[in-house]
């Protein structure tokens, strides 16, 4: 299945690792 | 010799929406096979293969800032190959066709762009290189 990503975006990141990119 | 490949740690727990992808838990490590610049990885965990979010995941050696490319203010110009709504407050919403400036490109497949004096966090999958000139 390496061949075929997901059609949709992938999810944002976590809110914990927002908080600590912030 | 043998490939090594990068492992990460996760960081959150998450859901499969497609059949391509695997669960994650938080804390498991997987090994990257296939880093895809539309956030999505290729990885294998234990006996499971499938595509998980890179934005879900930390290098296991520290933060991942070193990998991130650096801004480029000047803009490199793209076009949207698909349209999207903002869903959160830091995302812009754009039509097909806009062109717009890629100031960021995020690992996790989010990548910052700005049309006009707004910007946003737009999904990178939707947008394509443009010919056009600054």
């Amino acid at each position: 299945s390496i061949k075929n990503p997901p059609q949709n975006p992938p999810p944002r990141p976590p809110p914990e690792m927002r908080r600590k990119q912030a | 010799g043998p490939i090594i490949l990068d492992t990460y740690r996760v960081i959150a727990d998450f859901e499969k929406t497609s059949k391509h992808e695997i669960n994650l838990h938080t804390g498991d490590l997987v090994e990257i096979v296939e880093k895809n610049q539309n956030g999505w990885w290729f990885c294998q965990c234990e006996s499971k293969r499938g595509w998980v979010p890179a934005s879900y995941l930390e290098p296991l050696d520290g933060p991942e800032e070193a990998e991130e490319p650096d801004p480029d203010y000047e803009g490199d110009l793209h076009i949207t190959t698909q349209a999207y709504q903002a869903e959160q407050e830091d995302e812009i919403s754009l039509e097909v066709g806009e062109t717009v400036e890629v100031i960021h490109k995020l690992l996790d497949g989010w990548w910052v762009v700005r049309k006009g004096e707004e910007t946003g966090h737009y999904p990178s999958m939707f947008l394509q290189k443009s010919d056009k000139k600054n």
